[in-house]
């Protein structure tokens, strides 16, 4: 089954 | 001091109905340019923002840049208190500590004003990069809302799948599997009810239904809604506030382990 990612994988914290 | 005075109340209260499910407090950044919010839901699996510019407001006055944190669950509850046809105006002193919303009957005659108290949120604030998306699909936010409602019956993941024929979300699980293709659409005499896809390479990716169903509150917002995707990257649904703004969801896909 897929694997949810989380956000910070993708957008770097400011 | 901090004042914005929208005529049309509704979209204000549209919005929060399009938030609330998703988060629970978040931070209005208040600036001459307009009122800007960014917040992730708790798991940091989904982003909101939001843009309201300060020309969609019929009066907007912002002396310094202000950060209210709020409630989202109380604000909804104070703008449930404005009827659709309300002026609503939201007020707030530098260094505030409050809020004040105030609704105004078209005639004038009922005025009402709730105080809510602000807090301190310092929430993280993510770097989203402009994005040349693969393939940008937009679609009736009402149909998008029927699909997603339709396939999260099936699984509790919706494969969305752009190529040049058309989109493709699926789903499969216990019960069986659902596929819904739509083909874009050639010509339409309501620009409302196209399905328009502007594909620079096809993309298939995997995301959560219950993201996208709450994502869909948002659909007594606009007519439209816009869907961008890029290979490995999160999903984007963008819903017009009129034409004085948008909101935007974000949402990491799934991948295959």
């Amino acid at each position: 089954t897929p694997i949810q990612n989380d956000l910070k994988e993708f957008y770097a914290i400011m | 001091m901090f004042e914005a005075r929208l005529v049309q109340g509704n979209l204000l209260k549209k919005v929060l109905e399009s938030l609330k499910d998703l988060l629970t407090e978040a931070s209005w950044d208040c600036a001459d340019t307009g009122i800007q919010l960014q917040a992730m839901d708790n798991s940091h699996v989904s982003l909101v923002s939001v843009q309201l510019r300060a020309d969609g407001f019929d009066k907007f006055r912002c002396d310094r840049q202000l950060s209210m944190g709020m409630n989202l669950t109380s604000m909804s509850k104070i703008l449930r208190c404005a009827a659709n046809d309300d002026i609503i105006t939201i007020k707030a002193q530098d260094q505030a500590d409050n809020v004040t919303f105030v609704f105004e009957s078209p005639n004038q005659e009922k005025v009402a004003d709730y105080e809510m108290k602000l807090m301190n949120l310092d929430q993280e604030h993510l770097g989203i990069p402009e994005t040349d998306y693969a393939a940008v699909i937009k679609l009736p936010a009402a149909e998008f809302q029927r699909i997603i409602k339709d396939l999260s019956q099936f699984g509790e993941s919706v494969v969305i799948s752009c190529t040049k024929e058309g989109v493709k979300f699926s789903a499969a699980g216990d019960i069986g599997v659902g596929n819904i293709k739509l083909a874009q659409t050639a010509s339409v005499d309501k620009e409302e009810e196209a399905v328009t896809i502007e594909m620079q390479e096809p993309v298939t990716l995997t995301f959560a239904c219950r993201y996208l169903n709450m994502f869909t509150k948002a659909t007594c917002l606009a007519p439209q809604v816009t869907l961008s995707m890029s290979p490995e990257v999160p999903l984007v649904v963008e819903y017009k506030i009129g034409d004085m703004g948008h909101v935007r969801y974000y949402l990491a896909p799934k991948i295959e382990d």
